[in-house]
């Protein structure tokens, strides 16, 4: 049997599980964590992503695989999408698109108990969870639930957005979950027609906070067209430097 | 007494209530629902503002009242805030920033019924309510109990935030509330160097899935470095064209 990190029971076979988490909606955190996934992957590692993210699970549309269905093998255990070199599960893939998951936390942690330890997820040298946006109770249950190695905090440079990155950073604290460090993602915009550069939504935000808190800044994910349409289309964007920063873990 | 809405009793003084919905988180529902409740300030009306977004109230921010404490009147009725022509008041006043609300349904819907009803409005022309983002159990709820005039959707133009805005305006027609329409945010970027345009998150979704879905397009509010500086300061902007278009209502 796996070793038990204070109560919660390894996955057989998964080396290492990294939460990818945010505090406000909307700052790019599932595609951050399919970045790093492919980022990871990209260095040789095995890889798996599972999307925990119950109010809206986006990991299926941004691999391509929005609609499939996981097939069970043996009548029991699911096996996992493979796709761009790593293999995914979502609860988007178990529960309808239009089904509001909101109110129903015991549901909701049963499904997701049911993927992290029924999916056969194989021999793995990282697990990157999608966690739901926000700081509430649904995060705080899986981040007590799940065996996690570490944390990886991603925000955007506004004041707003780096309010909710500390108190999602301390909720990792309290339970004992190390934090790798924030990513600031949407951080400047290089204009295509002249290069001239703009914070729009503020710049280098994230690496104050990283200082104050006392942990790592993993680098900073520029505002481009390029990672919309690529996100979007289901075609990932390896996004360059930071990944491989984050990839370095 | 009020004139009851199948079933939802009206808000004495109250003529009409709109909600300011969206699919996703930070596509700037929040902002935009200041902006249109100054808006209709600006044109002589009387507005309350009610944030209803249990997940993450930010009117206080918004409106540089953050940390404000209500007032009771007689010991039992709330007296609202007032600030740049507006009445506003927030769940966020009520539930200490750090407590997680994600689960307590029961009670956090009951915190709503007593804002709506025992806040002192007053007499006002228009209420607008923030609501929480998504389309799950909460939004429903909201939609069923608040006796709304109508509501606005708001949607940045990537499909992604379209498929959640056309969730949202399902939930609305399912409850009988008229939809004005869709006012699409962040929906074109001019550089501040040379003045050409970059669609960053693309550009005309919003415009073509109100006329796929019958509904009115209220209009564009590009990505804006001061709506974003003036709004995370708490002193809204009041964004120009749209809001005179959506302020017509
Ligand atoms: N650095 C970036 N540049 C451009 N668009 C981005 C960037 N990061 C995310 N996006 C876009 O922003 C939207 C929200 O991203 P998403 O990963 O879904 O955020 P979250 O998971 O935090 O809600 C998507 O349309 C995505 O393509
Ligand atoms: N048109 C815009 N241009 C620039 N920044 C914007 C715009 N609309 C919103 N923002 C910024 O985006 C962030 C999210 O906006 P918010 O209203 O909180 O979104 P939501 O309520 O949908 O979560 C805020 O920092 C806000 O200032
Ligand atoms: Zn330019």
């Amino acid at each position: 049997a796996g070793v038990q990190l204070g109560g919660k029971p390894e996955i057989p076979g998964v080396r290492a599980i990294v939460a990818v988490a945010s505090g406000k909606g909307g700052v790019g955190k599932s595609t951050t964590a399919v970045n790093l996934a492919l980022g990871l992957a990209a260095l040789g590692h095995k890889v798996g992503l599972l999307d925990a993210d119950i109010y809206g699970p986006s990991v299926p549309r941004l691999l391509g695989l929005s609609g499939s269905k996981p097939q069970l093998i043996d009548g029991k255990r699911i096996a996992p999408l493979a796709k761009w070199g790593i293999v995914a599960m979502s609860i988007g893939f178990m529960v309808p698109e239009d089904t509001p998951t909101i109110w129903r936390g015991p549901m909701v942690m049963g499904a997701l108990e049911q993927l992290l330890r029924e999916v056969a997820w194989g021999d793995l040298d990282f697990l990157v969870v999608d966690m739901p946006p926000g700081t509430g109770d649904a995060q705080l249950t899986l981040a007590q639930r799940v065996p996690l190695t570490g944390a990886v905090i991603v925000s955007t440079p506004q004041d707003i957005a780096l309010i909710d990155a500390r108190k999602g950073l301390n909720m990792f604290r309290r339970v004992e979950v190390p934090v790798f460090g924030i990513v600031e993602n949407m951080s400047y915009f290089l204009c295509p027609h002249c290069g001239e550069r703009s914070d729009i939504f503020g710049h280098g935000g994230a690496r104050t906070t990283a200082t104050e808190l006392g942990c790592d800044f993993l680098g900073e994910i520029p505002l481009h067209i390029d990672i919309r349409e690529s996100s979007d289309g289901g075609a990932p964007i390896v996004a360059s430097k930071p990944e491989s920063a984050e990839a370095g873990i």
